[in-house]
């Protein structure tokens, strides 16, 4: 179908519709009728690869950009707490997403300004491209993830005070972008063998992404020492870490056709007495955190 | 049966349960076949990164004359074996075809460089149908 006629992007959904002018040339087989055409998925994500990238041109594509190797790691990790050896998302996880997007910030900031990062106070320039993230995809949870060097002692006790600006840009003015609005928060941690840490930055970003913006342009200062104020051990000899510039982390619910709809299959669950029943509140954390569901869950897999 | 039976003197007495086995088990009829790839044979691996291994598995075999219960088919299914047997042998006999699916993660890198871990619908038969 590639070498027959053009075909373009929907904006939109992200995904591949065929112009209406040469419908006519597709194949039937791929054709919808014609109520549905217009803005509708003909090929789910996946497929969109079978038809952009058949064997005799996958030579050809433009080269990926790599991810960071900590991001990868991170990532894998993820993927086996979500999903069995065979690849099937796991029943009995009560998580909403059915999509996770991890994003880098673009290297050239990171390049501007990587040897900020030595010392203890922290501040660092971050710009992360959201082209990515599709219509259909709805934001549940979005996190910065910071990971740690080895060099910071494991087990120890450690507060970080997180001042996190949004900047918007102002074109009218092209020297400097402006500050639309800012949180400061102090986060309290252990640093344990994982050495990552998850900021949730849920509520401080959802008026961002809701209004699909595509670039997100952040100023973060970091200082960490060592001690813990509510154990009232005195807060002292700052941090000398190295911190790599924070990932951003977005749990999304895909609503589009391809994607797999836990509820759904769970409501066809409930309708076939044959399977199990399973209660699961609507009120879990959407990244199936700890908390009341899973003893619930438990107690019902007792039952069972 | 009688004289299947009387004809088939040569079998030897020990396995006549695999000879019976034959009548209760159709042979070649619709089910579930294993079908396993790997991404790295259709060099895909370089952009997905997990599963390794998606055993799609694919669904083959005939659609016995009257489908009963035993494949959950519709009404319908009889339907169209008789419009194909007493009307219009144009019409397709009904096919094997897969009833039911599971769901499957994927997590691939994007052309940005950044990750994507996502649940795809349907991406597995767990279930064969005729109809």
């Amino acid at each position: 179908p590639h070498s027959r006629g053009r075909v373009v992007s929907d904006k939109t959904s992200g995904l591949l519709v065929a112009p209406e002018d040469n419908i006519s040339e597709l194949n039937p087989l791929l054709r919808l009728p014609k109520g549905m055409r217009r803005g509708y998925a003909l090929l789910p994500p996946l497929l969109k690869v079978l038809s952009d990238r058949g064997p005799q041109n996958w030579e050809s594509e433009a080269p990926r950009l790599q991810p960071d190797s900590r991001a990868l790691r991170y990532m894998k990790r993820l993927y086996k707490m979500s999903a069995t050896k065979e690849g099937i998302p796991k029943a009995n996880k009560s998580h909403l997403y059915n999509t996770v997007r991890l994003f880098t910030p673009c290297s050239e900031c990171k390049h501007r300004h990587g040897d900020l990062m030595k010392g203890d106070v922290h501040s660092v320039d971050l710009l992360f491209n959201l082209d990515r993230v599709t219509a259909l995809e709805h934001l549940l949870k979005s996190v910065l993830l910071y990971s740690f060097d080895t060099s910071v002692p494991i087990s120890s006790s450690i507060t970080c005070m997180c001042h996190l600006s949004v900047k918007e840009h102002d074109f009218s003015s092209q020297v400097c972008p402006s500050i639309s609005h800012a949180i400061a928060f102090s986060l309290h941690f252990e640093v344990r063998k994982r050495k990552w840490v998850e900021l949730d930055v849920t509520s401080f970003l959802q008026p961002l992404i809701a209004t699909k913006r595509r670039n997100i342009h952040m100023a973060v200062n970091f200082t960490c020492l060592m001690g813990d104020p509510q154990q009232n051990t005195k807060l002292e000899n700052p941090i000398n870490m190295a911190l790599v510039p924070p990932s951003l982390l977005l749990y999304l619910n895909d609503t589009s056709e391809q994607a797999y709809h836990r509820w759904n299959s769970l409501r066809h669950r409930r309708k076939n007495p044959m399977w199990p029943r399973q209660r699961n509140s609507l009120l879990v954390d959407p990244t199936g955190g700890k908390g009341k569901e899973n003893s619930q869950g438990k107690r019902a897999s007792r039952r069972r | 049966r009688d004289e299947n039976l009387k004809e088939a003197p040569a079998t030897p007495p020990y396995n006549l349960s695999e000879y019976f086995k034959q009548f209760l088990f159709p042979q070649n009829e619709c089910e579930l076949h294993n079908f396993r790839l790997s991404f790295s044979q259709l060099k895909w691996d370089r952009w997905i990164i997990a599963p390794h291994r998606y055993s799609p598995q694919y669904c083959k075999g005939d659609c016995p004359r009257v489908v009963g219960h035993r494949y959950g088919s519709p009404v319908h299914t009889m339907v169209q074996n008789i419009i194909y047997e007493k009307l219009d042998s144009t019409v397709p006999k009904p096919s094997c075809v897969p009833a039911e699916y599971s769901p499957l993660s994927v997590l691939t890198i994007e052309p940005d460089g950044s990750i994507v871990y996502k649940e795809y619908e349907d991406m597995i038969a767990t279930k064969c149908t005729c109809r």
